[in-house]
């Protein structure tokens, strides 16, 4: 909550913040999070009023609304285009709209600003939703705070009812002192936790006489729920069933994996070196079970060994040797380093020298655009497609602002994997580290959830390449019929030594028996869970999937969108400000952005308000200049 | 300052740095068939940093082409221009454009300054910006040749001894004293140089951060690469 703030610093005085509350309700790992916030003018004269929240890029908002002088302002969910239609109106006729700016690695900026007459209040209830994810075993739930001034009626409140039983809960906060930290109650029973944090005015101030306030960064909540059932946590609420699967105490099955290290001349200095650092720890990492293999490229391809090698201390020595001498050079050929990698897989598996039991993945790592060998990138990514054809996994990090995240994401998707952004940071070696670590520990392989084809409908994604430690696979449907009493549920894998192979039956989950004292938690969680995962897989297979599939996912994904009330790329939301004693104020617009139009923020210096405007990007540079010389003398 | 030659054919760049007392004036480029010579003078920071490391970088450039009667100073300040007995000063803060029979010069304003010289040499300067109150460092000028192809086979100077290319070879790549430099051995003009990998940065596109070049760097300001040592480069006045 960066809350409610005022131009100039005079002025700002003549604003109080009344209250600060989050709400956060979470029902079966689904997070529904209530912001609000009430600010008074105390000028003698009308005041624009801000309101800033960091809320997850994972979430979608769903609700935004502001109360001045008992009138409230709702927002409304409309498609994309109709509201910048709107918002384009608003702009050429001189009045200024609010956005969503892009903002960070995890949270992204919302940010109204209104008129507010003189001696008035004004509250602003924003509202978001997100299916919080299992990482390194805890789903974290994240709230960003920075409210500017000291707070009358200050309050964090969180919780949370996992039918499953809670595992255990942490709460943190990096701005807590010694002082501050028996402020955090936390109440934590089997299969509910509430946690809460409301310092008084005294407490935020950061000593005795002054105003600053110690309330300042990131309130941290983590917890994970107790396993008991190979089959995993299967929910049926109202007509929508939810199952949560996650296996306790799986071995890990061995892996094969390639690194394909980007060492092109845009790589030199500080990340050519931060992938040393990173690759010496992650090959140290390497358990010794699995195989591996290097593979750096610039213009040409240079394989530290031709098949992969197991992960011996020996070998894993001579490796790190291999990489601590990689030095910056030449172009990017990404077409060539990958097919590389695959075809090693492919010889390795033909001539049996892999483990039958293991899985094959391939990690790039690349900071530019393909310059060298083959540089269109839908070709690229039919090359990779292909020749993968669905039997090793692809994993994508795009390091820094110059590579289109766009062509990665694509790609990995295409390949059973996903993309990530490496930030140019002094932490890239950590981001590095982090990402192998989530997928260095395979435990299952070619899962798929089955579930009776006549009594479910509408299933989000059921086969997944692999499930890996501290993670977990979720799918949402909607049940076609009413009789659940044959509701069979079966899960195959590859496991380590074994087929992995369980089935149950799903039962309806009673949630008033189960938390009888509490007759409504926020509505249809269950459906609006199935409805969050159902438009993440149509946004995804709107990028990523066969062209005849594309536009059908892209208007049905937009369809639920409006359905649902969620703010999506596809969807913005509008609110009409109140007129003021200038004239009527343009709409305020709330939009989520990808992360290709994030990573175009950066480029434009962090402020995501160009985007609105800009073109659409369809097609790609593949030509690169003609190389010519350059002399030149300068200072460091 | 440092040097950088860029030889994207070969995918590579050669880099090496020349440090001498501030004030003095280095040849960069001479072609004597034209009658062209770039000169620059080096400048220090304001005082020593505590690191004790004693940076110097160019100030001041002069540019003379007698075969078409131009002289361009080039300050952290100001820009001459003289053409044909006739004088423009312009402020690094104008925004400006000349279009002479034998000059172009494009000025952006704070950044950077374009020249091409009629059928002998483009180049740029820019100009970095240093916050006023920096205690150690001052504004400098960077300068990049676009075009040199015009030039004579007798050009020569710091950086116009390159501009018709270099043979070298590199090889015996090893460890070096930090772990992300490895070095190597450079064979070059009938020497055998220890080299060390590392960067430099080319600020044309990004005046702010640069952009990072990997080059072989050349030790002892450019011993072995550059004919004859620094020293000779040295001349006594601006033009």
């Amino acid at each position: 909550i960066r809350s409610i703030q005022k131009r100039s610093v005079d002025d700002a005085k003549m604003v109080e913040v009344l209250s600060v509350k989050l709400h956060c309700t979470v029902a079966s790992r689904f997070a529904h999070t209530v912001m609000t916030s009430t600010a008074l003018n105390k000028a003698n004269s009308s005041q624009e009023i801000f309101f800033e929240v960091d809320l997850p890029k994972t979430a979608f908002i769903t609700n935004f609304s502001m109360e001045i002088e008992g009138q409230i302002y709702v927002g409304v969910v409309n498609e994309k285009e109709q509201a910048k239609k709107q918002y384009e109106k608003a702009v050429s006729s001189g009045r200024t709209a609010g956005l969503v700016k892009a903002s960070g690695r995890k949270m992204e900026k919302f940010s109204v600003s209104v008129n507010i007459a003189a001696k008035s209040n004004v509250t602003f209830i924003l509202t978001y939703e997100e299916l919080l994810q299992r990482k390194f075993g805890k789903y974290e739930i994240l709230t960003r705070i920075n409210p500017k001034q000291l707070v009358q009626n200050f309050q964090i409140v969180a919780d949370i009812y996992e039918p499953q039983g809670i595992a255990f809960v942490d709460a943190h906060a990096t701005f807590l002192t010694n002082e501050l930290l028996p402020l955090v109650e936390k109440t934590v029973t089997d299969n509910k936790a509430h946690i809460s944090f409301s310092p008084t005015l005294d407490q935020q101030r950061k000593c005795p006489e002054c105003d600053g306030s110690l309330i300042n960064g990131d309130f941290i909540i983590k917890y994970d729920v107790k396993r008991a059932s190979s089959l995993g946590d299967i929910q049926i609420v109202n007509g929508y069933f939810v199952h949560f699967f996650a296996p306790p105490d799986l071995p890990r099955i061995r892996k094969n994996v390639v690194f394909v290290i980007d060492r092109s001349g845009s790589m030199a200095g500080p990340k050519m070196i931060q992938t040393r650092v990173a690759m010496e720890s992650i090959l140290s990492d390497v358990h010794p079970d699995d195989y591996f293999g290097i593979i750096l490229f610039d213009r040409s391809i240079e394989p530290w060994k031709q098949s992969l090698t197991k992960a011996t201390e020996e070998n894993v020595d001579e490796a790190i040797k291999f990489v601590r001498q990689i030095y910056p050079r030449g172009t990017t050929n990404i077409n060539d380093s990958v097919m590389k990698a695959i075809h090693m897989l492919q010889d390795d598996r033909r001539n049996k020298k892999l483990p039958e039991r293991s899985v094959d993945m391939i990690i790039l790592l690349t900071d530019g655009m393909p310059n060298e060998g083959e540089s269109n990138l839908q070709r690229i990514q039919q090359n990779v497609c292909e020749a993968i054809g669905g039997n090793m996994t692809l994993f994508c990090l795009g390091f820094g602002d110059d590579v289109d995240y766009s062509f990665l994401d694509v790609m990995a998707k295409q390949n059973n994997g996903v993309a990530r952004r490496i930030y140019e940071a002094s932490d890239a070696t950590l981001q590095l580290q982090g990402f192998y670590d989530e997928v260095a520990s395979p435990l299952l392989s070619a899962v798929d959830l089955r579930y009776p084809d006549n009594a479910v409908d509408s299933l989000t994604p059921h086969h997944f390449s692999q499930l890996f430690n501290g993670s977990e696979i979720v799918v949402a449907g909607r049940l076609s019929e009413n009789d659940m009493d044959n509701f069979l549920v079966e899960v195959f894998a590859n496991g380590f030594e074994q087929d992995f192979q369980v089935q149950g039956e799903a039962s309806v989950t009673d949630w008033d028996v189960i938390y009888p004292e509490k007759d409504y938690i926020f509505g249809d969680f269950t459906e609006r869970l199935w409805a969050y995962l159902t438009i993440q897989q149509l946004l995804e297979t709107s990028k990523s999937g066969p062209a005849e599939e594309k536009s059908n996912a892209t208007a049905k994904a937009l369809e639920m969108s409006l359905k649902y009330s969620f703010v999506t790329p596809l969807t913005s939301m509008v609110v009409t400000k109140p007129e003021t004693e200038e004239g009527p104020s343009g709409p305020l617009i709330a939009d989520k952005l990808t992360e290709e139009q994030r990573q175009q923020a950066d480029k434009q210096g962090g402020i995501g308000a160009t985007y609105l405007h800009s073109a659409p990007q369809s097609g790609y540079m593949t030509t690169a200049a003609a190389p010519h010389p350059t002399y030149f003398v300068d200072g460091d | 300052p440092h040097f950088m030659i860029e030889l994207p054919e070969r995918e590579d760049a050669l880099c090496f740095n020349i440090n001498e007392s501030p004030g003095t004036i280095f040849n960069l480029v001479k072609d004597p068939s034209i009658g062209l010579l770039v000169n620059g003078q080096t400048i220090g920071d304001k005082m020593v940093a505590p690191d004790g490391k004693v940076n110097t970088y160019f100030g001041r450039l002069g540019v003379v082409h007698h075969s078409l009667g131009v002289r361009l100073e080039v300050t952290t300040e100001y820009i001459n221009l003289f053409q044909d007995g006739q004088k423009v000063k312009l402020l690094w803060s104008d925004q400006a454009s000349l279009k002479g029979p034998s000059v172009d010069l494009l000025l952006t304003k704070d950044r950077s300054v374009k020249v091409t010289l009629r059928d002998s040499v483009k180049f740029v300067i820019l100009l970095h910006k240093v916050w006023k109150m920096h205690p150690y460092h001052q504004d400098y000028l960077g300068f990049y040749t676009l075009d040199s192809h015009l030039l004579s086979p007798s050009v020569h100077g710091l950086l116009g001894q390159f501009y018709h290319g270099i043979e070298f070879e590199v090889g015996d790549l090893r460890p070096g004293e930090v772990p992300e430099k490895p070095d190597a051995t450079m064979y070059v003009k009938g020497h055998q140089l220890n080299v060390t990998r590392g960067w430099q940065r080319d600020f044309r596109k990004d005046l702010k951060r640069g952009k990072n070049v990997p080059c072989w760097f050349i030790h002892s300001n450019g011993t072995g690469l550059i004919d004859g040592s620094a020293e000779d480069y040295i001349v006594s006045g601006l033009f």
